[in-house]
């Protein structure tokens, strides 16, 4: 544990506090997408299966999976329950399919070991890689976002940007590089440049996020 | 050799 994958997965807290906070203040999960949040579900599902399998790393790894599980379902519950109403799915409309499918293909191809849950980690690393874009295409259909909305990207952006020098210390420090989860980062973290872009310029200068028309 | 990679992080 170095103090980069430490911030990046602080930040990955927050940026669920964050989301989980805008959604209990406003009542309301508008601009939220419900298809990226969805996809998070699988990711965390798929991803940490090894806590079922008495493969034990840390409590500090088992408490934050039991925590991005428990949050990212308890989030569905209230986006599709609760708050039901203020999602709108007419604008929630990109194809799932096209990320879900090539990123099984992908984890059949590259994984680590040809085992079930080997091939299920792979998916889910290739799948967090692009879980964002429906949320992305949201934003870039609606082309504005509520304040809140965006620190929620940001954090979740930042989190994935953290893991890179987190890769380059452990590097350094142990000589190890996990190449699925590298790639796949750089790919996540360049989804936000965009974004990240917008959020400097206007957002955090005290602006509303709106994309030119 | 462990039947599953270690995977330590998040």
């Amino acid at each position: 544990m170095n103090v980069f994958r430490l911030l990046g997965d602080l930040s990955h807290l927050a940026s669920i506090l964050i989301l989980l906070h805008k959604i209990q203040t406003t009542r309301s999960c508008r601009g939220i997408s419900f298809k990226t949040q969805a996809l998070y579900v699988v990711v965390f599902l798929t991803r940490y299966l090894d806590l079922f399998l008495g493969d034990w790393v840390s409590l500090y790894n088992t408490a934050m999976k039991l925590f991005f599980i428990g949050s990212s379902c308890y989030i569905l519950y209230l986006m599709k329950l609760r708050f039901r109403p203020t999602h709108d799915p007419a604008i929630d409309t990109f194809r799932v399919e096209y990320l879900v499918g090539p990123s099984l293909i992908l984890a059949l191809i590259f994984n680590y070991k040809y085992t079930l849950v080997e091939i299920l980690w792979a998916f889910s690393i290739y799948l967090e890689a692009v879980a964002i874009m429906p949320q992305l295409f949201m934003l870039q259909r609606t082309g504005e976002a509520e304040t809140i909305t965006t620190h929620y990207l940001a954090a979740l952006g930042a989190y994935r940007g953290l893991y890179i020098p987190n890769w380059i210390y452990r590097y350094f420090s142990d000589g190890t590089v996990d190449p699925i989860a590298v790639i796949a980062g750089l790919v996540q973290t360049g989804l936000y440049l965009d974004f990240f872009y917008v959020y400097f310029t206007r957002v955090l200068q005290g602006q509303k996020f709106e994309l030119p028309a | 050799d462990d039947d599953t990679t270690r995977h330590d992080e998040l």
